[in-house]
């Protein structure tokens, strides 16, 4: 691997 | 990791422009270093195939105070630069698509950048600063909460 940044996402709001 | 740009000319042996397209992820490199490449088979609409190269990584999109690696993935045509890439998301297991203006349910990317490309004032790192911008306006993936 070369040192990606992880995938992040914000939480969803019901 | 260091861009290997002998291995990318000979990825893109079949790409009509060649030279053009090196030079130009050259430039998405020193901005985005993390994305990573490969050339794989590309499934149009049609039902064609054609091999092209992709490239994979996360763009930071900042979204209510937090920064946001927001997965994505755009392929090359073998026609660039006188051709838009085409652009997804790559949602992970645990995210979900927010279908929006920007990005329908398969998490294929449209911006007005793509529909008005041409070069040579388009440029992948002009689309990715407008897809950066349109992300932080209506955010396209949400994280599912675990159980």
């Amino acid at each position: 691997l070369n040192g990606g940044t992880i995938p992040t996402a914000p939480p969803s709001y019901t | 990791m260091e861009f290997d740009c002998e291995e990318l000319r000979r990825l893109l042996a079949k790409y009509k422009f060649r030279d053009l397209t090196v030079e130009e992820l050259k430039n998405v490199n020193m901005f985005y270093p993390h994305f990573r490449y490969s050339l794989d088979t590309y499934v149009f609409k049609d039902s064609s195939q054609r091999d092209l190269l992709n490239f994979t990584g996360t763009i930071p999109v900042m979204y209510q105070g937090n920064t946001y690696n927001i997965p994505i993935c755009l392929w090359i045509l073998d026609s660039h630069p006188f051709a838009p890439p085409i652009c997804f998301l790559k949602p992970t297991a645990n995210m979900g698509i927010s279908v929006g203006k920007h990005v329908d349910a398969q998490g294929r990317i449209y911006l007005p950048y793509l529909q008005n490309w041409s070069h040579p004032k388009s440029v992948i790192v002009g689309l990715i600063k407008e897809m950066i911008a349109k992300f932080q306006e209506e955010l396209p993936l949400y994280s599912r909460s675990s159980s």
